[in-house]
C-alpha cells in the first residue's frame, strides 16, 4: 500500500528526507 | 437401472402453446438486455491501456481484485487455532521485520487472525508527533517527493503521471488517443447520495463558497447552538490557522508565491498499516476511484509507470494553512480495503464496484459547521489499510 500527499505550499517549503529513507509516522518530512 | 431404462413406458405430451411463446419472449428479452448492457458499457467505460513489459501483461491478466477479496476472506473470516497464533505471528514478524515491542496489545494469542494482527495498534508513546509544518502520515519508505511540474507528478525517476488522472478533474472524461500512455485515462463522474453528506460537483471550487463570505458568521452559528465557550475559542484559533485568503483556487492553480508539492510513501507488509493526519487540515471531500489492485512495490512501480493512477484509491481533498491539501491512500493486491475512520459509508474493493477509472464523490461539508469539513490535527488517526 502507498500513501501519496499532494499539497500547495510556499516556494520556500523544504523536504527534510531522502528518497529510499525509512520513516515513521509523526516524523518531520517538511518545513517552511 | 437397466430394467427401468428398458421397461418404462415413454409418454409424449404436447407443450402448451402459451408456454412456448413465453419461453421465446424470455429469450428475446434476455438477448436485448445483454445487448443494451454491452452498449452502455462501451459508451461509459474505457478499459485502461496497460503499457509495460511482458510481466505486467501477465499480472494484468490475473483477476487481481477477486484474488484480493479471497485473500481478505481467508485472513479476516477464519481464525487461527490458539496454539498456532504465537509461532505464526512471530514467523510473520521475523519475515517482514515487524517490531513486536511497539504494539499495544503484546499478547499475540489475542489476535484471532492475520487480518487483526495486520491492523494492530501501536503503544501511544512510541511515535511522538514532531512540531513541524508537515509530518509523515504513516510508517514506510519514502519513494519519491518533489514539485508538481505542469500538472505532472514524478512517480519514480523519469516517469511522470498526470495530476488530473490521479485526483480527477472537472470535465470527468479523458480522451484516449491511440498510442498514448495511460496517463490520460478515463474518469466519468458518478455522484452518489450518502446519508447526510451533500454532493459537490466538479473539482474546481471556490473557497468563498466553502468558508462562507465571513468566517465570523460561522462562529456565530455555532454559538447559537450553545457549544462550550472554551472549546469554541480553541476551535476558532484552529480555524484561523486554516483559513486562507478569500480567493478562488483549484487543483491546478495555486496562489502567488506558492507551488504544488507531492510525496509518495510506500508501506511494506510488515509496517504498521494505519495512517495519521500529516498536519492540521480540513478534509472537504473524498473521491473514491475504482481501479485495479496491482502490487505497489517499488519493483512494480518501476515496471508499470501509471500504477498509482490505475489502482483503486481514496483521494481526500481539502485545505490547510497554505491552501490546497490532499492525501491519497492507494490500495494494493494484498490490502485492497481502505478504511477511513470518519467515513463509515466508504467501502472499497467490493465485487459490485464501479467500472474501472470512475469515481464517486462525497462532500464532508456537513461534518462540522465551523470548519465546513472534517477537521484533523497533526497525528490524528485517520484510518488504515486492511487485508483483502
Amino acid at each position: 500500500s502507498t500513501v501519496v500527499l499532494v499539497f500547495e505550499a510556499p516556494i520556500d517549503f523544504k523536504f527534510c528526507m531522502k528518497p529510499g529513507q525509512k520513516i515513521k509516522y509523526g516524523q518531520k518530512i517538511g518545513e517552511v | 437401472f437397466n430394467e427401468a431404462w428398458k421397461k418404462t413406458k415413454v409418454t409424449w405430451y404436447p407443450i402448451p402453446v402459451g408456454l412456448g411463446i413465453a419461453f421465446i419472449a424470455f429469450q428475446h428479452m434476455l438477448r436485448v438486455y445483454v445487448r443494451e448492457k454491452r452498449k452502455e458499457q462501451d459508451t461509459t467505460e474505457f478499459r485502461p491501456i496497460i503499457v509495460g513489459p511482458w510481466q505486467v501483461h501477465v499480472i494484468d491478466a490475473l483477476p487481481l481484485r477477486a484474488l484480493s477479496r479471497l485473500w481478505g476472506r481467508i485472513n479476516n473470516d477464519y481464525n487461527l487455532p490458539v496454539w498456532l497464533r504465537e509461532p505464526f505471528y512471530k514467523s510473520y514478524s521475523w519475515l517482514f521485520d515487524c517490531n513486536l515491542e511497539e504494539i499495544e496489545n503484546t499478547d499475540l494469542k489475542s489476535y484471532p487472525n492475520l487480518g487483526s494482527f495486520f491492523y494492530r495498534a501501536l503503544k501511544p508513546d512510541v511515535r511522538p508527533i514532531e512540531n513541524a509544518t508537515l509530518v509523515s502520515p504513516a510508517d514506510g519508505k519514502v519513494l519519491s517527493f518533489g514539485l508538481v511540474n505542469n500538472g505532472k507528478l514524478e512517480q519514480v525517476k523519469g516517469i511522470t503521471y498526470s495530476l488530473d488522472a490521479f485526483l480527477g478533474r472537472k470535465e470527468g472524461k479523458y480522451v484516449i488517443e491511440p498510442g498514448k500512455q495511460i496517463v490520460d485515462v478515463v474518469t466519468s463522474t458518478h455522484i452518489v447520495d450518502e446519508k447526510e453528506f451533500a454532493n459537490v460537483n466538479g473539482i474546481t471550487y471556490s473557497l468563498d463558497a466553502l468558508l462562507g463570505d465571513d468566517p465570523v458568521d460561522a462562529t456565530k452559528q455555532v454559538s447559537s447552538v450553545g457549544e462550550d465557550a472554551s472549546v469554541q475559542s480553541e476551535e476558532n484559533n484552529y480555524k484561523k490557522e486554516l483559513d486562507v485568503a478569500k480567493s478562488v483556487v483549484n487543483l491546478h492553480g495555486v496562489r502567488e508565491g506558492n507551488t504544488l508539492y507531492f510525496c509518495v510513501i510506500y508501506l511494506s507488509p510488515g509496517d504498521y498499516h494505519r495512517f495519521h493526519s500529516p498536519t492540521n487540515w480540513v478534509v472537504e471531500m473524498r473521491r473514491h476511484f475504482a481501479g485495479e489492485l496491482f502490487s505497489v512495490s517499488p519493483y512494480m512501480l518501476k515496471m508499470l509507470p501509471d500504477l498509482l493512477v490505475l489502482n483503486e484509491r481514496v483521494a481526500l481533498l481539502g485545505r490547510w494553512r497554505y491552501g490546497f491539501f490532499s492525501m491519497i491512500p492507494v490500495g494494493a493486491t494484498n490490502v485492497g480495503s481502505i478504511r477511513i475512520n470518519f467515513d463509515k459509508a466508504l467501502r472499497t474493493n467490493r465485487r459490485e464496484d464501479l467500472p474501472v477509472g470512475t469515481y464517486t464523490e462525497v462532500s464532508y461539508k456537513k461534518a462540522s459547521k465551523l470548519f465546513d469539513g472534517q477537521p484533523l490535527r497533526a497525528g490524528d488517526e485517520m484510518g488504515g489499510f486492511c487485508l483483502g
